[in-house]
């Protein structure tokens, strides 16, 4: 099972199609600071369900869309893909390729679909559990938070090897 | 759930003590319960750098600290791989010579697991097989660029790269 | 005791406007007071980097809350300088044009103020008057070691050494 | 008021004296993970005052005496000096230099001088209060806490500008 690419439009501050395709190993992404590197990290945990938007750094999730720029004006939709390449066929799905889609309008309205046909968080949620993506707290690290994985207390250490029971 | 919860963790343990021995060339690490129920306890570790005393883990310098975290995520790797892992900055309190033993110790995941890895560190760089730039040239607009490993600077727009 | 905090506080708002904008290059901020007592209220700070829209202050990136920090500090101390300050990598979160934009605006205060700072970056060090190299050639134990600025590697023990 | 230099010995890795010799402007410490560097800033918040095991990161004050190596035995003190230059008076002694020692004994026994004179760490504290060293959180930023000074709360943002005020 691996990762294919991710495509986003109107995430946080990428207004414009931003598309990523992963490699088979380590795909590394730098910039300056305050670039929107971490803000790829958020459209990633926000396609795999992330639901609270307080984890995504915002006070609402409203904050997910792309506020406007000093010459650009705000979107109305945040949209963020992430596409499976299934052609192992692990997933129980036909395709040799799975796109998952998450979208948020300004509205306060949310729209899911696999390979763009409209479907419930709770099937996206299922696909995933399949594939054991995201499913684990240990498999995203977000900045700053190294340290905690040890520094935690005995007993969220404990949740992190029962995470891999 | 008792017995897969033990027989993870005794994994768990066995992995941590030698990714731990990898990362910092040497010392010793353990992961222990706490007393009682072993369904409700919590986990201690156990960190000592080479050539070190055995104290407590409040001791631990911010970059053993960040090193002893990587090496026990190694060890539930080995256990239970992830399909896919993200890193955001965590090389960023490790010293040149730790970040390239990170970097070494990174790829010999990469058969089972796919990883994205957010940096500053040019050595976290030359590891990677794809590498992307992110750059505001217009201010609050994030785009992607291509990136050349020995600048590691931005120039035009495009896909993937695959440095050189 | 209200009227030398309000005093107080109107001078690090005015010092925060200026600082933000040296290290920013740019972008706007300001410190706010609650509503309710002001011998009570708690402060609200507002940060715009350049060119961006104004957003809430969990939205910045970790570099950019850390030069806000950084500029808040510098702006308290124009008011009230501090006779020695320690940094302890305070530039860790920081890219390399932000690292140097922040070792230079640090030589401005040191007119008022000694300073003691902990890094691994080489701009900082390049910024210093004196700099000392701490190695534990022998595990477990501290010395201090004289470091000659263009390889920041320890050598013979000795004092201060001031870079070329 | 300036100060001089730190002198100290057997404070947590440091079991031979060290002495570091500050600059007007700005003095550089630098070395790899673990070599000591953040333990430097503890031994300068002690002997300033600290007097709390867990702001040193140690769980009882034991913890910042050397506590030996796979090589060398445990030592039964610490010490810790910081010298301050007085020579254009701004301290009420006649000295031209003003050195504060802090002792402490396995036994859990303190000692304090001036000058090598005993003294109580009230005088201690008195003295430094007369050169604003050590008197401000604003002025020690520890490793790791850079992001706190704008992500904490708004009274604790509040406290940092009283103690300007
Ligand atoms: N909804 C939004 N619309 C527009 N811009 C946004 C939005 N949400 C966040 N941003 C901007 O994104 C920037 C932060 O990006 P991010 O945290 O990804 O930076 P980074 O590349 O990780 O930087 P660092 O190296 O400092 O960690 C902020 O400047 C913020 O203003
Ligand atoms: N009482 C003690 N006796 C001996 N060694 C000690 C004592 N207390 C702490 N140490 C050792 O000091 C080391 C930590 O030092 P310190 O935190 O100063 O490192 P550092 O140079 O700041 O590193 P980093 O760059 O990772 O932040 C630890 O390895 C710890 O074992
Ligand atoms: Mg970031
Ligand atoms: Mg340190």
């Amino acid at each position: 099972m691996r990762l294919s690419h991710l495509e986003m439009i109107g995430f946080k501050s990428f207004s414009t199609r931003l598309k990523v395709k992963f490699s088979d190993g380590i795909t590394a992404v730098v910039g300056p600071n305050g670039c929107g590197k971490s803000n790829i990290v958020d459209a990633i945990r926000w396609a795999l369900g992330e639901h609270r938007a307080t984890s995504l750094r915002g006070d609402r999730m409203e904050d997910i869309i792309f506020n406007g720029t000093a010459a650009r004006k705000p979107l109305g939709m945040a949209e963020v893909s992430l596409t499976i390449d299934n052609s192992e066929q692990m997933l129980p799905v036909e395709y040799s390729e799975v796109t998952i889609t998450r979208r948020y309008f300004r509205s306060g309205a949310s729209e899911y679909q696999i390979n763009k046909v409209p479907c419930r968080l709770k099937d996206i949620t299922n696909l995933l559990l399949d594939t054991g993506m995201g499913a684990h707290a240990y498999s995203i690290i977000e900045q700053g938070m190294v340290e905690s994985v040890v520094n935690g207390s005995p007993l969220e250490r404990r949740q992190l090897i029962e995470e891999a029971a | 759930a008792r017995s897969r919860f033990m027989t993870t963790f005794e994994e768990v343990r066995t992995n941590f003590m030698t990714t731990f021995q990898t990362l910092f060339e040497g010392g010793e690490a353990d992961l222990m319960l706490e007393e009682g129920d072993p369904l409700e306890a919590g986990i201690e570790i156990m960190a000592r750098p080479g050539g070190k005393r055995l104290q407590s883990l409040a001791l631990l310098s911010g970059g053993e600290t960040a090193l002893t975290a990587i090496a026990l995520l190694f060890a539930i790797y080995l256990v239970k791989p992830s399909p896919f892992c993200v890193f955001d900055e965590v090389d960023a309190p490790l010293d040149d010579a730790n970040v390239r033993r990170f970097a070494g110790a990174l790829r010999q995941f990469t058969s089972d697991t796919q990883f994205l890895v957010v940096t500053h560190n040019k050595r976290t760089m030359e590891a990677a097989d794809y590498l992307y730039g992110i750059t505001m040239e217009e201010p609050g607009l994030s785009k992607m660029v291509s990136v050349r490993l020995e600048d590691a600077e931005s120039d035009a727009e495009s896909d993937a790269l695959e440095p050189a």
